[in-house]
């Protein structure tokens, strides 16, 4: 089972169709490994996406000297992974 | 039986495939379950049929799940079939839609790629085809319709997540959906459950025009996003697709649309702002509740406007 230890998604908020555009170049730039949950398409409409551990510091490095607004959504993605199967097998638990 | 079948938590394929079948079981005289095709690996492609009776009655099309790793959309699909089959003749909006019409529901478009989420990675989108001369694997079903395809919106590139495939209906699973509605040919309205983005949408995502019943679309679906506000107050923004997220070529409710099926539409389930589509499994029922509403608002319309 692919683990997703460390990876974390932010909401980035763009101010205006150059944000835009930078975060549009963000997403083609493969080396990256950025998996877009929601992309980003309009002033004020925020962009989700699920960043690996090891790129974490770059990108917020990159969206913090560009002036980008952004937050955690998901600090640390395989936590939530773990709680989903965790409720999963309880609920699978008591059904029986 | 159903009344075992945890609405509320999310299940695997097999338990899915279970449950329709206790569904067509306890509902015997409205819901039966019809297999429109497999999957790239061979997995069986269900839907449920709700019908009061006759042969080629007017229908709508419903489906979820077509990018597996949207997880609510399947549980959501589950909760509304039991829903439908429920209120048939105890809520009169419902038993006058089936009267007059017929219910195709797929709950999982995409099993395979449903089935890896479960098994391998979470955060699988896309089918589990083989791409000839790539390593990767899958395209994103969601932009292999014949609508626009391969225009702006969607990648040429097999490892990528929105990747567009070969051809137009090279995907098994989108060319089962294409060949059963040109085969039933009266299909009323197609609607496609995705999340999450609380967004409803209707045509064109391929070309940024507008269509051409723009007007009515765009009431009924403010109509409809109403009706989901009215029970969490979750607001839904309403709009193209273009408009609305971006260019997108090649996406279903684009083909049903010039395919002649005017009511088409795609729902953007609900966003937490915490979870993104990790949406816990205690969102499961809101969710489908003020989904069945919007999807109501909508099924009405199509049953007193027939074209």
């Amino acid at each position: 089972l692919e683990t997703y230890v460390g990876h974390q998604v932010l909401r980035i908020k763009p101010k205006n169709e150059e944000e835009i555009k930078k975060l549009q170049h963000l997403e083609t730039m493969g080396h990256l490994e950025l998996d877009f949950w929601k992309n980003p398409t309009a002033p004020s409409f925020p962009a989700d996406v699920r960043i690996p551990a090891k790129r974490v510091p770059l990108v917020k490095a990159f969206l913090e000297s560009h002036g980008f607004e952004y937050s955690v959504l998901i600090k640390d993605l395989q936590v939530v992974l773990d709680k989903e199967k965790q409720d999963m097998a309880q609920s699978l638990q008591k059904d029986r | 039986s159903t009344a075992t079948f945890n609405y509320g938590t999310y299940h695997s394929l097999d338990s899915i495939y279970a449950e329709l079948d206790h569904l067509a079981s306890a509902f015997n005289n409205i819901v039966r379950k019809i297999q429109i095709g497999e999957s790239y690996e061979k997995r069986p492609l269900f839907v449920l049929k709700f019908s009061t009776g006759g042969r080629k009655r007017p229908a709508i099309w419903l489906d979820a799940g077509i990018h597996s790793r949207e997880w609510v959309t399947q549980a959501s699909a589950m909760w509304i079939a039991k829903q439908i089959a429920s209120e048939y003749g105890n809520d009169p909006s419902t038993t006058s839609l089936l009267n007059k019409m017929d219910i195709f529901l797929l709950p999982v478009a995409n099993p395979d790629g449903y089935v890896f989420t479960h098994t391998t990675n979470r955060m699988w989108r896309k089918t589990r085809s083989r791409n000839k001369g790539s390593l990767c694997v899958g395209v994103d079903p969601n932009r292999n319709w014949d609508a626009g395809f391969g225009g702006p919106g969607a990648s040429n590139n097999p490892c990528s997540d929105s990747y567009r495939g070969p051809r137009a209906n090279s995907e098994v699973e989108v060319k089962s959906i294409v060949d059963f509605i040109r085969n039933h040919g009266n299909i009323q309205a197609f609607l496609t459950l995705h999340s999450y983005s609380q967004l409803l949408m209707y045509p064109y995502g391929y070309k940024c025009t507008q269509a051409a019943d723009y007007d009515e679309l765009d009431n009924l679906a403010r109509a409809a996003a109403y009706s989901i506000r009215s029970i969490y107050d979750t607001t839904f923004k309403v709009g193209s697709i273009c408009k609305t997220i971006y260019q997108a070529s090649g996406s279903s409710i684009d083909w049903s649309y010039d395919y002649g099926i005017k009511y088409s539409f795609a729902f953007e389930l609900r966003d937490t702002g915490r979870f993104g589509f990790l949406l816990p499994a205690n969102q499961i029922i809101p969710t489908a509740e003020e989904t069945w509403l919007g999807l109501k608002t909508i099924m009405e319309h199509v049953r007193d406007n027939p074209y």
